[in-house]
């Protein structure tokens, strides 16, 4: 089981600090910010208000033992630096950070972060490539070259098998699963992987992968 | 082509607002703040100042004539909702809104909104994932159930052909990808459903695919 920190609780921190919790790993939190530490109080093993540019601070909270630390401190560039810094010189082996803006992610990384996250920016690329297609309910960078989306399975499709549809050969996209509603009601049922006599039934959501140029061209055919 | 509006360019809006510009679609951004809509002057359309709770203002920008709407108000969870209310009565077919906790976005639907944007809270389940998983590049949630993540070909698969390491009877897993730096150099090359022949090579990343328990039987093997 690793030991985490998360510093700086705000929408992301907390979001981050939870789900690591939830998963059943020890998470220390920190902020400065009382009414950010008070609101994951009972979720984490420690929650501490502190200022985590301060390395005193840190240790006494025990920061240098944890395997991995978080810091997700986005509008102050300043103090996410200077906090990555002191968690370097603490000798923690993992360090993630939360970047707002190119410049600020290229910093980190020459400080030596292992990987800088770039929330609004990812999820801004997601969301405006699958608001430009036809009926594409996601859309997932794999990644410069290849993506993976989700359609609804179109009308022409509805009835056939993969083996008849022959999606590899005609369009170079490879279906990697099939989100189907039973007809019976209950919960959405994923096929993974289906085979060349599975057939689209109305409804279905496919999931498909390909190169950017291939997705375009499938957009084009149901556009 | 689609029109679009995005109100609110914070990161989150401003992202978008640029990623549709580049995807070639007309764009039109408006905040109440004058500096963040001078940032963007160069990219969208059109870079309106004003407040979007005001529908007169929103009409004198044109925003009734777009095909989708974006709503990027994060921190003020009243204008956000008033935001969304005023699209909704100037009749926009589709409107996206972020929201920053899960009753903000119950609200946000109810009014109508066909998709809401949890960002930070997307992003922190994707990162929690990948760091709790031994040597984990990336962890995408594809539905409840079954996830992707990407790997560090491990050491007892080098060398081993597809066939040969039986993934899917084995581990449940499919191989959806391999994503490899050449040997000569040059960017990194991605294979999509590799077939059975192919032999997996140092440094080569797997993208793999399966249900969250035998992803999570793959890292206890690897941890
Ligand atoms: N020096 C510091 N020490 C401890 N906590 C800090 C420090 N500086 C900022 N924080 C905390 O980090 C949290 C996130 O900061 P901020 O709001 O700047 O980032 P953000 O990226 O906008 O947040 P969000 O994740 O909500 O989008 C806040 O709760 C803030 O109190
Ligand atoms: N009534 C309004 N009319 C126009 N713009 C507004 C209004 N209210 C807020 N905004 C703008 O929306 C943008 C984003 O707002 P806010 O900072 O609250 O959200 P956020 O979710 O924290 O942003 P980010 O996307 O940076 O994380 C800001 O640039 C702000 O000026």
């Amino acid at each position: 089981k690793k030991q985490f920190a998360v510093i700086g609780l705000g929408r992301l921190g907390s979001a981050m600090a939870a789900t690591l919790a939830d998963l059943g790993h020890d998470v220390i939190g920190v902020d400065a910010n009382e009414e950010h530490v008070r609101e994951m109080a009972d979720v984490l093993t420690h929650a501490v208000q502190l200022d985590a540019t301060d390395e005193r601070a840190l240790r006494a909270a025990g920061i240098q033992d944890v395997d991995v630390a978080v810091v997700s401190i986005g509008e102050n560039i300043e103090a996410s630096l200077l906090v990555v810094m002191q968690l370097k010189e603490l000798g923690i082996p993992t360090i993630v950070a939360k970047a707002v803006t190119s410049l600020h992610g290229r910093i980190l990384e020459r400080l030596g972060v292992s990987r800088v996250i770039f929330p609004e920016r990812d999820m801004a690329i997601r969301v405006a490539h699958s608001l430009v297609m036809t009926d594409v309910i996601d859309y997932i960078e794999l990644s410069r070259d290849f993506s993976i989306v989700e359609i609804p399975a179109p009308p022409p499709f509805v009835g056939r098998t993969l083996r008849e549809l022959e999606l590899r050969p005609r369009l170079g996209l490879t279906i990697i699963a099939i989100k189907r509603k039973p007809a019976t009601g209950g919960p959405e049922v994923t096929t993974v992987s289906p085979g060349g006599d599975e057939r689209i039934q109305q409804n279905d959501v496919l999931v498909l992968l390909g190169d950017n140029a291939q997705i375009a061209k499938l957009d084009e055919l149901l556009g």
